[in-house]
């Protein structure tokens, strides 16, 4: 039986193999991604980025960033995140979004920790590396979870809709890591969409979603609803092109704390980059140890 | 916005691109271009006569940027492409009033 | 009057042009350029070794434009040049106070 | 300050330069580019067959001026591009907000 530990590895190992396995078919139609790989099923690397197989993308990086400064400061401390995020984009990443790279930018320049809302910030880009604060913020009451949510995410995206969108997904995670069936992860999904009609997912199927957090969303709600395994989500998700390495990373964390690590394929965890893999497995325990939940608070 | 626009020596292209990469400023756009000014022209062997060539090539890039990024480009630049001889080059800045990013159809600041 | 400057995929220069001509904007000039942004640039073979340029060709176009043109501009541009995928590219227009037909010494709108 | 670009036909940049310099302007910077016009493109023949290509080598010059030099500049590059013939080009001026030489660091009015 999977006990709390083991979902949070199987959540950041989700993410992680996520991000690689989509990062191959990122910014395919379905139409292109079907000429040229049939059905995509495996971490064979490539893609727009060039990847050797098994890398993992800013998606994986800037979740281990996050996650990291809020070991080193104790907590969730928009400053150190900002300066965390500042160095992982002095490593000249493989990739960065440009809502990302602004978010930065005007952090080196000004010192700014929250970018000024805006309707073009609803992007992913907040979403994808959110599962550290879901991991630290288990058990702690709803505002505090929002707020940590709002101060990782507003360092670069500072938008309403993509807010609710993020908090939604941690939510989603910890309901998940506590042990509740997709049954109930279904219902924080419609309780999101009906504060934000947005959302809905029901209707027309998500097809190449783009980086609107809405849409990326769709994509991961209706892949996950619609399978019943780690496996079959996620080849659902990435074979839908679109953003599919950032609709892998949010799917793989979900359905990797739902159906816990060994649900994750040998022969995707086998080919996953060793350095990435430990780092997530670790700082998921780091992240539990320090939680609300287990450290008490 | 604004737009700044640095005619350079070309050997100092990937100097000045790592400067602005400090600050964030990854996007621009290079063309080859003849500079005619005080430096004079370089000679060049043609059918074995020796002639002056009276311009000099450089590297003309251009960035389109929000207002507040304006002063460290013009500093980073500046302090990357300087060596001190005639011919370094110089700097224009101007408005630019609409940007749009093309695939994806955002507008002005999100588009830079 | 306008200046529209865009920053486009190389291929795309002929659908670009079928676009505006569609809408009646012919003249135009055009430049190869070099790109720099989030799209990779291309590997290539160097003594034996494969190194990644970090650049892309690119093409820039630049039409001066009455104010009342910019707009249809903007979008046949856009619709003709958008692939979808990284480094489609960028427009950016800016204010021009005077223009010359060298040939008839036309000025302004009826030089353009 | 001002910007002047423009576009005038290959040959004629030696005339225009001459121009300029006796109206005491030397700094400008120069490009090759592609126009598309009025004038029809030429024929070139490619493996024995003739095609005809629709656009036409040109010359860009751009100058950064002070304010009470363009209308000399515009008339000394008019009068020496000028053959009366369709595709002689066109001049563009616009504003310049700020100018750096960067050897110095000198701006403005001293950068030009
Ligand atoms: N008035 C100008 N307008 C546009 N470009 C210019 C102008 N003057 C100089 N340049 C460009 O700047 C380059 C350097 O100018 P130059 O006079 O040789 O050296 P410096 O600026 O160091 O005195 C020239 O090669 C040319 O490309
Ligand atoms: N700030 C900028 N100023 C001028 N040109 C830019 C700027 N940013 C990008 N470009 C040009 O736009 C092209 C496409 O940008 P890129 O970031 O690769 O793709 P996208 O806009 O699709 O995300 C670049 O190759 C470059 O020519
Ligand atoms: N609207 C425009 N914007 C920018 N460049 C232009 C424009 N129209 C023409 N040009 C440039 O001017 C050149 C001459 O234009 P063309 O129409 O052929 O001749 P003319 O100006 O003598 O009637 C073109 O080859 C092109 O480089
Ligand atoms: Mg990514
Ligand atoms: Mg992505």
């Amino acid at each position: 039986i999977n006990t709390l530990y083991d979902r949070a590895a199987g959540a950041y190992l989700g993410l992680a193999v996520g991000d690689a396995l989509g990062a191959t078919v990122e910014f395919m139609t379905p139409r292109e991604i079907r000429e040229v790989h049939g059905e995509h099923r495996n971490l064979i690397g490539g893609g727009w980025l060039r990847l050797r197989k098994g890398r993992v993308t800013d998606d994986t990086e800037m979740s281990l960033a996050l996650g990291s400064s809020i070991l080193a400061a104790g907590g969730v401390d928009a400053r150190a995140i900002a300066e965390a995020f500042s160095d992982w984009m002095r490593t000249k990443p493989v990739d960065i979004g440009h809502t990302v790279r602004r978010g930065i930018s005007q952090y080196r320049l000004h010192g700014t920790l929250e970018v000024p809302e805006n309707e073009y910030d609803a992007g992913n880009g907040a979403c994808m590396r959110c599962l550290p604060i879901a991991l630290f913020t288990l058990g702690a009451d709803a505002e505090t979870v929002a707020e940590a949510n709002r101060a990782q995410s507003h360092v670069t995206h500072h938008n309403r809709l993509a807010d609710a969108g993020t908090l939604t997904v941690i939510r989603m995670v910890q309901a998940a890591l506590l042990g509740q069936s997709k049954t109930e992860l279904r219902v924080l999904a419609e309780d999101l969409v009906a504060a934000e009609p947005q959302y809905r997912f029901d209707r027309r199927r998500m097809e190449n979603p783009g980086g609107y957090l809405v849409e990326t969303l769709r994509a991961v709600f209706q892949a996950l609803f619609a399978t019943d395994s780690f496996e079959t989500a996620l080849v659902d998700v990435v074979n839908r092109g679109g953003d599919a390495d950032t609709t892998g990373a949010i799917l793989g964390m979900i359905a990797g704390a739902l159906y816990g690590p060994d649900a994750i394929p040998r022969r995707w965890l086998g080919v996953l980059d060793k350095g990435s893999a430990l780092a997530c497995v670790d700082q998921s325990a780091a992240l539990l140890r320090a939680s609300t939940r287990c450290a008490g608070g | 916005m604004k737009k700044v626009e640095a005619i350079i020596k070309p050997f100092k292209l990937d100097d000045v691109r790592e400067a602005l990469s400090a600050a964030g400023i990854t996007g621009m756009t290079a063309i080859e271009v003849k500079g005619f000014g005080r430096q004079k022209g370089h000679t060049e062997l043609y059918r074995g006569a020796e002639y002056v060539v009276d311009f000099l090539p450089k590297v003309k890039i251009e960035l389109v940027l929000t207002d507040d990024l304006v002063e460290t480009c013009i500093s980073a630049i500046t302090t990357a492409a300087r060596t001190g001889k005639i011919g370094d080059g110089k700097i224009f800045v101007s408005d630019v009033t609409h940007v749009v990013r093309i695939r994806t159809g955002e507008e002005n600041e999100a588009a830079v």
